[in-house]
């Protein structure tokens, strides 16, 4: 099984 | 003031269902746009430098906050050979949208409320990856859809010659490969949703190629050049559970 991980976890916001 | 004239309108319909609203940050070397849709799951980054654009002016810094929703009626009912223009002056709560069809003449202004967006500026670090790989966009948007039909996610697979998208469900399974010529730092294999990928091919029109840089567990990147410009898509990689 997948799971979608977030983009957050890679980018961060400012 | 600003006044800019876009000859790619479609570019609005390439991300429409991925963000709704954007601050469209207007500078004198061009426009620029950030937006992660509201899953978290992809980042749309555009830029379109001053250059692409008959006329651009830009005499001070200026975000506009725009209805993605809006615009993409309105470009939509404009049809594809009409050309786009913003336009603003000193007061920020407005700019006028310039629609015009050169084979008709017909020309089209709105006046447009700025919407007030609370948009945090996304860092997005650089990264080195394992395979950089150019295709047709339009055979990329074909292997999207076709295989989206039956089947939700697809495994991208990369060896030295060949990509393979590769996909499997209920139904059964599908795949498609395809040549490029790419370079590789190795094999590569990971999986991405198909509906973001069908999302991300409806640019498409907007260059004759496409560009897929990937690496397993980092945001892989699907990029189309446009002229004088980018539009970029980051997608979050799935994980096996």
């Amino acid at each position: 099984v997948q799971k979608q991980q977030s983009l957050l976890s890679f980018f961060t916001k400012a | 003031l600003f006044h800019a004239r876009f000859e790619q309108a479609g570019l609005v319909d390439a991300i429409k269902d991925l963000i709704q609203d954007s601050d469209f940050h207007c500078r004198d070397s061009g426009i620029a746009l950030r937006n992660m849709d509201n899953s978290q799951v992809a980042v749309v980054v555009i830029l379109l430098e001053a250059g692409g654009f008959l006329p651009y002016h830009c005499d001070r810094r200026l975000n506009l906050g725009i209805s993605l929703t809006s615009l993409t009626k309105i470009v939509h009912y404009a049809g594809d050979e009409a050309t786009l223009a913003l336009k603003a002056n000193d007061n920020p709560d407005t700019f006028n949208l310039v629609l015009e069809c050169l084979q008709t003449g017909c020309i089209i202004k709105y006046d447009i409320k700025s919407r007030d967006i609370d948009q945090e500026h996304l860092e997005i670090p650089k990264t080195d990856y394992a395979a950089t790989i150019t295709i047709p966009s339009a055979e990329f948007q074909r292997i999207c859809r076709n295989l989206s039909q039956l089947l939700e996610s697809v495994a991208n697979e990369a060896s030295e010659e060949r990509i393979k998208f590769s996909s499997s469900g209920d139904i059964g399974s599908g795949s498609a490969t395809l040549r490029h010529n790419s370079d590789l730092t190795g094999p590569i294999a990971l999986t991405i949703s198909l509906k973001y990928l069908v999302n991300f091919s409806k640019a498409t029109a907007l260059s004759y190629s496409v560009t897929l840089s990937l690496s397993s567990e980092v945001p892989q990147l699907v990029e189309y050049k446009v002229e004088s410009g980018f539009a970029r898509f980051y997608f979050a990689p799935q994980i096996g559970e």
